[in-house]
């Protein structure tokens, strides 16, 4: 059911990213060009139809300073409701799971009850906390996320993850729904005469009017 | 939908990258459009792993506050350009840049305002040098200006002065659109609303007769 990591990257082109000029150059690797971060994306069985991937991981080695910002549709999804809670009770997080296919929208409470399973088996097999554990999903409203498949997927998903371009290129793929292209790009620049990186995935293409707080 | 994950290995404080990141993203992705509706699920997670050794970050006035910020702000920028890019049925990006007013948020409201008509957006995409459909979106965005202020250029050809429509190439005007839709590019519509400091910009993409395809057959 699980697509290799390497497959997975090469599923769409990746989108021409236009970055604003300043004292940055671009490198490669999404989000895994930062240190301390690996990702991956592959297919888990998730999407309706199609075997592109739908399930992506950023991992970080070590307790990240965490930060969100949330729709402010009324109608929140339970991955919505669940990372603002977490952010309340945690400073820092330490993985991001993705799932494409679903949105987990308007599924009522047991679309919240599955939000919570799947974040405490992943923390449990990455032997971190819950809270630390961060969700997000994307697809058809109304519908609940295909679970079994989801916690299946985990163990193969864990295991591939890697601070490699490919991990990262994979789960800009495996975010996608509707998208044509994968989003994904990296800068490196000087803080206080220190080099760092900045590095980051995204997806989107229909529903866009993005109202986040 | 949009989803996005941010990383960085810089060393900042919980309160400082709280507040960093949303002002990246209302620099950024809240400041993008493809068809005015606002999904349930937007989200965009901001991880610093701080291990990149820098100094750490504890006030958002510090210089290096600063760099840092300018680096998120161009990261999510990159991405939030890349989602209007690739919107449903688009055929070009549309950059609105919008200068002259009192602040950058009433800037920012006037640009995305533009980037939302979907008169505006169905014009590019009929590849019409509809200087009206802009003005009148500008217009409406709830944001005050004198009329005989407003400045409008499509590209490099200045469509509207000191308020007073100005005859133009229409012949260039929508060749300008045109090739920006046969290569996927970027059509730059740029605004003045008054003498202010206040600049802002946002992305959306045309309006094509795939969009309503797509949506038609995505069905929940």
């Amino acid at each position: 059911m699980s697509s290799s990591v390497s497959e997975a990257s090469n599923y769409i082109t990746a989108a021409p990213i236009f970055l604003p000029d300043g004292p940055w150059k671009q490198i490669p690797g999404g989000v895994t060009a930062a240190k301390g971060f690996k990702a991956a994306g592959l297919y888990g069985g998730l999407r309706a139809k199609g075997e592109k991937p739908d399930l992506a991981l950023v991992a970080c080695d070590v307790d990240a300073i965490s930060a969100g910002a949330f729709t402010t549709n009324v109608v929140a999804a339970a991955p919505v409701v669940y990372c603002k809670n977490a952010l309340d009770m945690s400073k820092t997080a330490r993985a991001v799971l993705i799932n494409a296919g679903q949105a987990n929208a308007a599924t009522g409470d047991a679309g919240y009850q599955d939000v919570i399973e799947c974040a405490n088996a992943l923390a449990k097999l990455l032997q971190m906390r819950p809270e630390e554990v961060l969700i997000e999903s994307t697809g058809v409203i109304g519908h609940r996320i295909k679970k079994d498949a989801l916690l299946n997927s985990l163990p193969k998903l864990v295991s591939s993850l890697s601070s490699s371009t490919e991990g990262a290129d994979s789960a800009a793929v495996a975010i996608t729904t509707t998208d044509l292209v994968s989003k994904s790009v990296a800068i490196e620049s000087e803080v206080g005469g220190t080099n760092i990186r900045v590095g980051g995935m995204a997806k989107g293409s229909g529903m866009i009017h993005p109202n986040m707080a | 939908t949009m989803l996005g994950v941010v990383t960085t290995d810089a060393l900042v404080a919980s309160d400082v990258w709280r507040k960093m990141v949303q002002i990246a993203v209302n620099r950024s992705f809240n400041q993008i459009t493809v068809d005015g509706d606002t999904s349930t699920n937007d989200t965009v997670i901001a991880l610093a792993s701080g291990l990149s050794g820098s100094t750490r970050i504890s006030s958002l006035i510090s210089h290096e506050a600063i760099q840092l910020q300018a680096c998120l702000d161009a990261v999510m920028q990159g991405l939030a350009k890349s989602i209007a890019w690739d919107g449903e049925g688009a055929t070009c990006l549309i950059e609105v840049s919008v200068n002259g007013a009192e602040n950058e948020a009433d800037a920012a409201k006037v640009a995305r305002s533009v980037a939302s008509s979907s008169l505006a957006k169905a014009a590019v995409y009929g590849r019409d040098p509809n200087w009206g459909r802009i003005a009148c979106a500008a217009g409406y965005a709830g944001i005050p200006f004198q009329p005989n202020k407003l400045r409008i250029s499509l590209g490099e050809i200045l469509l509207m002065e000191g308020g007073q429509p100005l005859p133009f190439d229409r012949a260039a005007a929508s060749n300008y659109l045109k090739k920006a839709g046969e290569t996927h590019g970027t059509v730059g519509i740029h605004i003045s609303i008054g003498d202010g400091a206040g600049r802002g910009q946002a992305w959306g993409c045309d309006l094509s007769y795939d969009y309503v395809k797509i949506n038609a057959e995505y069905t929940t």
